[in-house]
Formats: C-alpha cells, structure tokens, sequence
C-alpha cells in the first residue's frame, strides 16, 4: 500500500546555489517542476519555488545569487513520513511540495497535487 | 453545507492586460495570490499565474505585454459547480485554481489548498 513518502516521491530537480535565477528558472520549465532543491558542493542548502522566483521578479532583482532568494529553513519529509502527515504539514506551512531527504541526501520530492491525484479523485 | 464553488470561494486579484510582468508579479505577491485574472476593458480576457512568470524569466522577457504571456483559454467554474468536478478539472488539467465566473464577471476564484484545508484534513 502507498503510505509513505518513498512510495509516491517523483524526482525533484537540483540546482548549484552558485546559480542566477534565470537558470533556476529556466529549470523549472524544463523540468516541470514548481520546486527545485539548492545544493552547495551536493549539500541541500535550500529550496526554490516559482513563488521565489515571482517574488524576485516584483522586486527587480534577477542578477543575485540564489541563496538571496532561496528559502534556507527547508521543510522536508523522511522516506518513511506517512502521507496524511505529508499533507499536514503541506498545509500548515502553505506550500505545494516538500524534498524527501534521508541521512542528508535528496531522494525525490512529494506534492500535493501527486497526493490529490492518487487519493482525493478515487472517492 | 459547502458544495459549490460560491460557498468556498475567495477574492481573486485582478489586472489590466495593459500591464507589465512586473506589476503582475508585484500584485501576485501582495495579494498573497498564486493566480492573477487578466481584464480587459473590465472583461475577463485571461489569467496568469506564478509559472507564467516564471515562464517569462526563463526565457529573459519581462518587457511584454500581459497578453503575450497570459492563458487566454480559461479554465473557469459557475458558482453552483459542485467542488468535486472542480477538483477533478485541476487535476485534469494540472492547475492550481481557478477564476469563479457568472455571466463574463469574475466573482472570486477556487483552489486546490484551499480545498484540502477544508476537507481532506477532516478525514
Ligand atoms: C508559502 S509558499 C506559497 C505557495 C507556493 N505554491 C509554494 O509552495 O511555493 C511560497 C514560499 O514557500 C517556500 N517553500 C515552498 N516549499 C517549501 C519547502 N518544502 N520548505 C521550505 N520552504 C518552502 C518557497 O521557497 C516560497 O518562498
Ligand atoms: C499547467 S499549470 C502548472 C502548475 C501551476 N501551479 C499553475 O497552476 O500555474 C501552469 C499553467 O497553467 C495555466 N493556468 C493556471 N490556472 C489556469 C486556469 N484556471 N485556466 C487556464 N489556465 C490556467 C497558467 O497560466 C500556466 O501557464
């Protein structure tokens, strides 16, 4: 039975911090995916979101680095964090995705719209 | 009880089509609001959302107009659309929200987080 992170994650694309926000932009459209992991020398540093990337564009500012954008205090599940917790904390922190992370490692990301997708339109 | 989209819909942002990606962006982040509803002459003409931005920053255009970047053919639901097909047509088409619509006026808009606040955390 699915439910766990480790049985519904989907691979989450990584980006060097050392990148500007074009590139981090130009990821998510590649890959489709809102979300994309920050990694500095393949340590998980932070998470970026079309959110940040629209925040960056209200304000001007392309030309930083992403760790000026990127949000730092990243909100993550363990493999085995169950999926109506996943939710949850979806919820409680009002974002649309979360990494899954295991002994420091990036595994993959989980997401609300893949949870609604598998669970709400099977009622 | 709560089963139509006019019973769980909130304010929906709204913008001139004669506006830059920056006032997009800018309004989006004020309003708290992922999903923006394009006007023209008062009349809906499109919406835009976050991806939309981020679209427009991956490919480094930011001096457009709204309608080169906008969604013309809007996903939108009456008010006395029942919420389980609103959920089904997000999925369906991979948005997030969409504009509460009744006779060409734009009367609020539905989201999915919104949605699961009020429903799949009462399991
Ligand atoms: C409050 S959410 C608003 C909704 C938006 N759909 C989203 O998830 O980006 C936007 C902010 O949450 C942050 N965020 C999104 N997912 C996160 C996660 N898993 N951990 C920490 N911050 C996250 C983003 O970096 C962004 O600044
Ligand atoms: C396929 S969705 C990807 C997910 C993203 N969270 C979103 O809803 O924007 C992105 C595209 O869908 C479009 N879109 C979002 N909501 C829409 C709606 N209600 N009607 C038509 N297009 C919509 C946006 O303009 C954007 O180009």
């Amino acid at each position: 039975s699915e439910r766990t992170a480790k049985d519904i994650m989907v691979p989450i694309p990584t980006i060097d911090v050392n990148s500007s926000v074009q590139e981090a932009a130009s990821l998510m459209i590649e890959k489709n995916s809102g979300i994309v992991a920050v990694l500095s020398e393949g340590k998980l540093v932070g998470v970026m979101t079309d959110w940040d990337i629209t925040k960056s564009t209200a304000e001007g500012i392309q030309e930083v680095s992403l760790d000026k954008i990127m949000t730092k205090e990243v909100i993550s599940a363990s493999p085995d964090f169950a999926i109506l917790d996943i939710i949850r904390e979806l919820e409680q922190f009002q974002i649309s995705a979360m990494p899954v992370v295991k002994d420091g490692e990036v595994l993959g990301k989980v997401s609300s719209d893949l949870i609604a997708q598998r669970y709400i339109l099977n009622y």
